[in-house]
């Protein structure tokens, strides 16, 4: 059960599992996300996590047109 | 603003990058809105060097994670002039900062804003078509498996982890959506690309968004 290959195999027949689950949204319609085998199916969510998610966030304030510089333009 | 912008029809937006194993999404979302803007404001477009944001920002962590919106203040605070790819390219890997000379060409950040939009994507659209891509940080979770189409389901929008450029977006449409440029290569997603659904805070969106002026 240690094996690498083994555990990349049942990584991937879990992935099939949640992609099934993914594209079973209601609505759904041609525009909607599809869900499928990637590059990364054979990683679990886990490892998935791990080496591709690493973004670290700051709270920012809440964006006020009057207080900014930023111009805006509204149609 | 126009009911449907993107930068890439401008011409000014350079090929979907591949981080490889490297957890550098950070670098590589700030690298990208630094290409853009550079080229909308006179320059030429040229890709820039991810790896050396990779290895010098050194309150980040290299290729085990890091904030953009720290990326982005340090390249504002030291006027670091990035270099061209080819002068410094990626590895895949963090490594020592390579040192280059002020009077070396490159281009430097001069200013950068940071607001959480959710609850104004409409306000957020005007920003990107007046400021450039946008950088944000999404919940990426459920991208493991996505293959194309308009993200609107199953993306919440309080774990934000990953971060990605904005590019444009399109709402002449059923359901309106940003165009997303991610780093994982040409062939995840769209080309590399995703689309998220406008409105709804989607996966995140619109929570944490930098700007970057030169």
């Amino acid at each position: 059960e240690n094996n690498e290959h083994y555990q990349r195999r049942i990584h991937f027949q879990n992935s099939l599992k949640r992609q099934a689950f993914l594209n079973s949204a209601l609505k759904r319609s041609d525009q909607s996300a599809r869900y499928g085998i990637n590059q990364f199916s054979d990683l679990s969510p886990q490892q998935f996590k791990e080496r591709y998610l690493t973004a670290r966030t700051e709270t920012a304030p809440k964006f006020d047109p009057s207080r900014t510089g930023i111009q805006v333009k509204m149609n | 603003y126009p009911p449907k912008f993107d930068w890439r029809d401008h011409g000014i937006v350079g090929p979907v990058r591949n981080q490889e194993s490297c957890g550098g999404c950070w670098a590589f979302s700030v690298v990208e809105a630094i290409e853009t803007v550079s080229a909308k404001d006179g320059g030429k477009l040229q890709q820039l060097s991810v790896q050396q944001v990779i290895d010098c920002s050194y309150e980040n962590e290299g290729c085990n994670g890091g904030s953009p919106v720290g990326a982005l203040d340090w390249l504002a605070q030291t006027k670091l002039k990035l270099v061209n790819e080819a002068e410094y390219p990626f590895k895949d890997m963090a490594g020592i900062c390579q040192y280059f000379p002020q009077s070396h060409t490159g281009v430097a950040v001069r200013n950068y804003s940071a607001y959480d939009f959710s609850g104004q994507e409409e306000v957020m659209m005007s920003v990107l078509v007046e400021s450039g891509p946008l950088v944000v940080i999404v919940d990426a979770i459920s991208w493991q498996d996505y293959l194309g189409g308009i993200i609107q389901h199953h993306c919440s929008s309080h774990n934000a982890n990953h971060a990605v450029l904005i590019t444009g977006y399109d709402t002449t449409g059923e359901v309106p959506y940003w165009i997303v440029r991610n780093s994982w290569g040409t062939s995840w997603g769209d080309n590399g690309y995703a689309y998220i659904k406008i409105g709804n805070d989607m996966c995140g969106i619109a929570d944490n968004v930098a700007a970057v002026f030169l």
